[in-house]
């Protein structure tokens, strides 16, 4: 067989244009799952902008896609959330699969002025959502 | 729309529905008013939906503020990590009265003393006053000399103790500040929220005048009335606790654990599993 193996050895293993990391990615992180999007709003939209001064731009952002089964240690998730999903496929489907919800967030400034006029710069906790986790 | 005889008949109207206002998803459903549930901000934002404030802040004022929250804040509004400050509030008050007890002195650079009230309703009770200035900027386009020194004479007319020789300090050629905070810190404690002060200034050069600038005695009637900031501490739990943040790792978004005598401990880092 080694001339065939020989020939074979020539052609290709794989096409010039695939990307390894990109294969891998696909069961890594399969498309339309649990994970952090970006909702760009400026206060003018919400019509605040007369009174809150800064930021201009706010992205709280937000956690949207499907729980995969067994979600393991990558959403920081407790067993709780694989006993929750067991129960939903093999005992009763009417107990909600595990949610794809906020993890944790971080904190934003805000600066406003007050009815009085006075200026306020305050901090406030849990504004804008970092990471994402099935529960 | 509800027709005459009280079945309500839904007419889903495009425009209508692109207009509903955000804040009716918070109205409660029965209506009622508790906006007590909403944390602070949603509770300020409710209360002002698209309404502008009554009154317009001093430009001036607002300039300063906006410098601080460029040193304090991303262009995204994330606090950066700082250990300099521990207040997550700062609040800045413009005088609602001022009126010149008497003319300034040009000879020896004393200043009118100013009569000015300031109203500190908008402080909450759970705001704690870790640190306060009278803040004067110079209303002047010739920059005052950099080696001004000041002294001044400040009294609080709420305050129990007697007029106190407080320093001045220049912050650069714009800025000068006065520390007032233990004038200031007792009033705020006990939930005084109307503060009336008189302010005397005596300013002498370090060095000659200014090379372009009017000969003789410093002019310094141009200071324009001062703003009093507040740095506060807010307790609530919507507010960002930087010292708490620096020290311990915070779950999402929960409070912190009960140990088993019910005590309330700070949430540790967790160890990996």
């Amino acid at each position: 067989g080694q001339e065939v193996l020989s020939s074979e050895s020539k052609k290709p293993l794989l096409p010039t244009s695939f990307n390894l990391s990109e294969y891998f990615r696909q069961f890594f992180f399969p498309p339309g799952e649990c994970e952090l999007h970006d909702f760009r709003l400026s206060f003018r939209q919400l019509k605040w902008d007369n009174w809150i001064v800064a930021p201009h731009r706010y992205n709280p952002r937000f956690c949207k896609g499907d729980c995969p089964r067994a979600v393991r240690h990558r959403y920081g998730s407790p067993v709780h959330t694989m006993v929750q999903n067991i129960i939903y496929e093999k005992l009763d489907s009417s107990v909600p699969r595990p949610s794809c919800v906020p993890g944790k967030y971080s904190p934003l400034s805000v600066l406003t002025i007050e009815p009085d006029g006075s200026i306020a710069y305050k901090e406030y906790e849990d504004m804008i959502a970092t990471k994402c986790t099935c529960r | 729309s509800q027709t005459f005889g009280g079945e309500a008949k839904i007419t889903p109207n495009a425009e209508s529905e692109s207009e509903v206002d955000p804040w009716s998803l918070l109205q409660l459903v029965d209506g009622a008013d508790r906006s007590g549930l909403f944390p602070p901000l949603f509770k300020v934002l409710s209360d002002r939906r698209g309404e502008s404030p009554k009154l317009q802040p001093d430009s001036r004022a607002l300039y300063y503020m906006k410098k601080l929250y460029k040193a304090y804040a991303t262009k995204e509004g994330v606090p950066k990590s700082s250990k300099s400050h521990l207040h997550n509030t700062v609040r800045l008050f413009t005088p609602s009265t001022q009126n010149k007890q008497a003319s300034g002195d040009q000879v020896t650079g004393l200043l009118p003393s100013d009569a000015l009230q300031f109203n500190l309703d908008r402080v909450a009770a759970v705001e704690h006053l870790l640190k306060s200035v009278l803040l004067y900027t110079f209303n002047t386009s010739i920059p005052p000399p950099s080696a001004l020194t000041c002294l001044c004479i400040l009294a609080i007319h709420e305050s129990r103790s007697s007029p106190a020789p407080l320093s001045c300090t220049l912050k650069n050629h714009k800025w000068m500040e006065i520390d007032v905070t233990s004038l200031l810190q007792p009033l705020v404690d006990s939930s005084e929220r109307s503060i009336h002060t008189t302010v005397n200034f005596t300013c002498w050069l370090a060095q000659p005048p200014h090379p372009s600038g009017p000969e003789g005695p410093l002019h310094m009637s141009r200071l324009v009335p001062p703003s009093l900031i507040l740095y506060l501490n807010d307790t609530s739990a919507q507010a960002y606790h930087r010292w708490y943040s620096l020290h311990y790792q915070r779950g999402p978004a929960q409070g912190p654990d009960l140990d088993r005598r019910g005590t309330e401990t700070p949430r540790l880092s967790r160890h990996p599993r």
